[in-house]
């Protein structure tokens, strides 16, 4: 494992710690797209079914289960808790985001390593996440203004994924068998989509100012 | 061991 990959998982971790802190500190869901998180919690579900057959190391093993444990401990504070419930606006959260999962699906029924059960579930993954994020860019793009956790949830997700960009070109360069299209090419689709936010999260950096999305 | 090295990524 490569620096650049430990930074990127690190950083997602941060940003779901970020998420619960925001969540668990106000009682509150407000600014958080549900079905970003649902996507989230069915990527995670679908790519580590391979947690039963397959073992890689203690570490992989161990964020597998804090991922999926996280994914849905997030989905269930937006459903059931009463406090966190009432302040989830559904209105603004309208992302038609089964449509996401279909398309996900249906791609990776034709794209794949091999047709099997795990690795279309496991291709299914990778396109979902690619695009998971989207419901949640529309929401705070609708509302306007973004709270401080909020923003730095997205900024962490995003540095997670330009880390693991880098983790590749390291890996590329440096291991002579490293080809995996289907992560890549999903991977890069997945940062470009973070390229807007992160033009304005800089410039609201750089100003000090609040962090505003144009409507 | 290539499946396993494939997937071995989060």
């Amino acid at each position: 494992m490569n620096i650049f990959r430990l930074a990127g998982d690190m950083t997602h971790l941060l940003s779901i710690l970020v998420l619960l802190l925001k969540i668990y500190a106000t009682k509150s869901c407000s600014g958080v797209s549900r079905k970003t998180q649902e996507l989230y919690a069915i990527v995670f579900l679908a790519r580590y079914l391979d947690l039963f057959t397959d073992f890689i190391s203690v570490y992989n093993t161990f964020m597998k289960i804090v991922f999926i444990a996280s994914s849905l401990a997030i989905v269930w504070c937006i459903r059931v808790h009463p406090m966190v419930k009432r302040s989830y606006d559904k209105d603004l959260d309208t992302f038609r985001h089964y449509l996401l999962v279909a398309a996900s699906f249906l791609l990776a029924l034709f794209l794949h390593e091999k047709f099997t059960f795990l690795e279309i579930f496991w291709a299914f993954s990778i396109y979902l996440e690619a695009v998971a994020i989207l419901p949640q860019l529309v929401l705070l793009q609708r509302s306007g203004n973004v709270d401080n956790l909020t923003g730095q949830y997205v900024f962490f997700l995003g540095a997670y994924r330009g880390l693991y960009i880098l983790n590749w070109i390291y890996r590329y360069l440096t291991e002579p068998r490293f080809t995996r299209w289907i992560a890549c090419v999903s991977g890069v689709v997945q940062t470009a989509l973070y390229a807007d936010f992160f033009y304005y999260y800089f410039i609201s950096w750089k100003n000090n100012s609040k962090l505003k999305l144009p409507a | 061991l290539e499946k396993i090295l494939y997937h071995d990524e989060l």
